[in-house]
């Protein structure tokens, strides 16, 4: 069944947020939004944490937030 | 809803902090 979504969740969409600059978890999560993607919330975590630990980008702090940020 | 953003944040940071 085709299932409608304008977004894609998917490594290569992260690896292109997080190169153009870091960001916190929730942010990863507004640009992955499950009326966006389809997915459900728990699909979207843990498809997202997958990614992430595939990805094992850099991290660091900004105001007491932390960022995950890839370089090319 | 931004409680709702708010838990999948939490949850997502509790699976990557496990992994550190």
């Amino acid at each position: 069944t085709h299932i409608h979504s304008d977004v894609q969740l998917t490594e290569e969409a992260v690896r292109r947020y997080l190169i153009r600059k870091p960001m916190t978890t929730k942010d990863l999560l507004k640009k992955f939004q499950t009326k966006r993607t389809g997915l459900s919330s728990e699909q979207t975590v843990n498809v997202l944490a997958q990614i992430l630990k595939r990805l094992n980008p850099e991290r660091k702090n900004v105001n007491d937030k932390m960022h995950f940020y890839l370089t090319e | 809803s931004s409680s709702e953003a708010d838990e999948m944040a939490a949850a997502l940071d509790a699976e990557l902090n496990d992994f550190i």
